[in-house]
């Protein structure tokens, strides 16, 4: 049974914001 | 061209947490996403407003605009009618949730202009 990293469900990565 | 639909949004599919825990997609919760990215070295979880949604280019796509953290940093992702989003309090929300329910059997909320959806970035690049 694959098992799939839970980030894999986020669609997409923002743009990287300074902290 | 929009993003097709990837396998693991499947009911039943066996996603893995941050501190190793598995889960299937239709049980995760906010805190799951929240908790994760806390010990996660890379990713930070953001929050990603829904601003617009119209028709997409392509049969069956919709292009939705989000703004994304406390910038308010505009994105835009075309994808298809039927892609399940995660909404912070709500779960899995999608454009068109019959259909995400018929193809994928994940049961899903509509998504409207100001849900808030999870996100993410990466925590530096400096």
């Amino acid at each position: 049974v694959p098992v799939f990293p839970w980030h894999s469900l986020v669609p997409f990565l923002a743009p990287t914001q300074s902290d | 061209s929009p993003v097709a639909l990837p396998p693991f949004f499947m009911r039943g599919s066996i996603i893995q947490l941050a501190d190793g825990e598995l889960k299937r997609v239709e049980d995760l919760k906010t805190e799951d996403f929240i908790q994760s990215a806390e010990i996660s070295s890379e990713l930070k979880i953001d929050s990603s407003t829904v601003e617009r949604i119209d028709t997409g280019q392509s049969p069956n796509a919709v292009l939705i605009q989000f703004s994304v953290g406390e910038l308010k940093a505009q994105v835009c992702v075309e994808v298809l009618v039927e892609y399940p989003f995660f909404v912070f309090g709500q779960g899995w929300s999608s454009c068109c949730p019959d259909r995400t329910t018929q193809l994928f059997e994940l049961s899903c909320a509509k998504l409207c202009v100001g849900d808030v959806c999870v996100s993410l970035t990466l925590r530096s690049l400096r």
